[in-house]
């Protein structure tokens, strides 16, 4: 299974869409301070469904729709694709497959699977046996070692059950 | 469960001592089960740093606690690689040397793992087969531009 | 107490504003007071990066958390320079040009103020005027060394 | 008053005596990943008095006593000296000002302000007026931008009282 690419639209500092192609091996992502990589790894959290917003960094839920800017009126949602290249893993007769979320100002959420409407609980199935289900260390956020380090023996465990 | 959580269990702590290894030049890893059964055991690590005392992870420096948790993550992907890896500014913290041990790892696993890391490091980007550059020169927008490495700056 | 306190509060909040705007070539810096009376109150720290919107301190970026501190820091020796002032690694989430940007507020404060600075960025190790290297050639025994700029690496 | 020099022996890694000399103006200290760059901001944090031992890295008092190496045995005692050149700013008629601090491995602690023995609250108020004070920000340890951040408003009012 490979990740090919990344769509954002209206998620925190994305008002006009981003796409990123992505290919095997290594992709390095460089910027100035403020400018929105930490932005682009929170949009990926977030369409495999992450649900607790002080990890996406935000107070409260629609903290993660462009709030605006000093040129740029805010947004009324925001949404994020990933493409990925299904070799088998992805349990869908599909090649191609495409996760979508979106969420609107109003609260209203929702998920998609190749353009059809689908629930949480259909994203978290889904990646479950892939390595990139939630308790997962496939997603290493900015200054999270202390966390990591810090963190509970029992709360460890969750880690190791997601790759057993 | 019991038994493939052990299987499991096993295999990482072995990759975490091999890895840990490798990124220290030497020195010892290890994982261990707290508590009585297996099914709620929790996680204890214990490292010690080659010609160190094994001591408490609250006295290791900086950079060799990072590099601890970068040995974790490489065992656990060579235990079961995962599709795709992020990795923010994971390299912040580490010395030149360490900064091209990390890299040098990163080339290894990216023939099972697509990475994708973001950086102010020169010595990442340098391993990197794409570079990405995100910019705000628009106010309070960002933007993708494409980047080549001598323009990338760095350190 | 509360005459000087509020004297205080109020230059301090005044430097903020001026370092953060330097720091980070516009934007805004307030503090505030919390709660009822002065002598209980806590202070609230807000801040606008130029053209962004003014949002909560968790929404900034790791570099520019960092650049926060660092113009709250200023502020306070810009009140009352203290003989000296120890800053461990207070770089490393910053980019090149923030590094240039925190080594020529060293080089400033440098006049009242003697700075001791851990770092492994180039940019930063270039502002000092002296350069101790620190190593642990003799198993887990650190030792000082005396180093000159192009050897030091850094990036 | 300025920062003249800082001998440390048998605090964490140093086993051997080591001597640093300062000047005015910014002096950088750097090395490898685990060579002892902290270990030196720690010492000077301790001899000016700080008693919390997380603050230090610590678990218990005697993890600041040389621990041992793979071929060095353990020492008994940490001790680490400060020495000021005083134009008057610290409340003493000496012109050289030496601040030290020992712990024995039985747990017996001493202060010493140029020779003679004193207390922790005397090193305290000879500092207390000075900016280096136990509240102040002159001592950024490594990776603390987000406690500082983090911290409580009335948390952070010591930062102020300090300053005043
Ligand atoms: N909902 C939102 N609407 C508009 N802008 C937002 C929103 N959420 C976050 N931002 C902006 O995104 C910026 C932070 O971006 P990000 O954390 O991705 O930076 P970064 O490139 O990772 O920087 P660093 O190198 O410092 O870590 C903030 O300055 C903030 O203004
Ligand atoms: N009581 C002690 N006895 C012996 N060694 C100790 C003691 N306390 C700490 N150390 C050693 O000091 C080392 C950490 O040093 P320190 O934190 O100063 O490194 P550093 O130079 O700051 O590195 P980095 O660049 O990674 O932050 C540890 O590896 C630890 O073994
Ligand atoms: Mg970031
Ligand atoms: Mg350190």
């Amino acid at each position: 299974m490979q990740l090919k690419r990344l769509e954002a639209y209206g998620f925190k500092s994305f008002a006009d869409k981003i796409e990123i192609e992505f290919h095997p091996g290594i992709t390095a992502i460089v910027g100035p301070n403020g400018s929105g990589k930490s932005n682009i790894t929170d949009a990926i959290r977030w369409v495999l469904g992450e649900q607790n917003i002080r990890t996406l960094r935000g107070a409260k839920t629609e903290d993660i729709i462009f709030a605006g800017s000093s040129t740029r009126k805010q947004l009324g949602v925001a949404e994020v694709s990933l493409f990925f290249d299904n070799d088998g893993t992805l349990p869908l007769d599909y090649r191609e497959v495409v996760v979508t979320r979106r969420l609107y100002r109003s609260g209203e959420s929702e998920f998609q699977i190749n353009g059809s409407r689908c629930r949480l609980k259909d994203i978290h199935q889904m990646f479950a046996d892939t390595g990139l289900g939630h308790g997962s260390m496939s997603i290493i956020g900015q200054n999270r070692i202390d966390s990591i380090l810090n963190s509970k023996p029992e709360e460890r465990r969750v880690f190791f059950e997601e790759a057993a | 469960m019991t038994k493939e959580f052990k299987k499991a269990f096993a295999d990482i702590q072995a990759y975490f001592q091999e890895s840990f290894a490798a990124l220290f030049g030497g020195g010892n890893a290890e994982l261990s089960l707290s508590g009585e059964s297996v099914l709620e055991a929790g996680i204890e690590i214990s490292v010690q740093p080659p010609d160190k005392k094994r001591q408490n992870l609250s006295v290791l420096s900086g950079g060799e606690r990072t590099l601890t948790v970068i040995a974790l993550l490489f065992a656990f992907l060579r235990y079961r690689p995962s599709p795709f890896s992020v990795f923010d500014e994971i390299d912040a913290p580490l010395d030149d040397a360490n900064i091209a041990r990390f890299g040098k790892f990163l080339k290894e696993y990216a023939k099972h793992t697509q990475f994708i890391v973001v950086t102010h490091r020169r010595g990442t980007m340098e391993q990197a087969d794409y570079l990405y550059g995100v910019t705000m020169e628009d106010a309070g927008v960002s933007r993708l531009v494409s980047v080549r490495l001598d323009t990338a700056g760095g350190e």
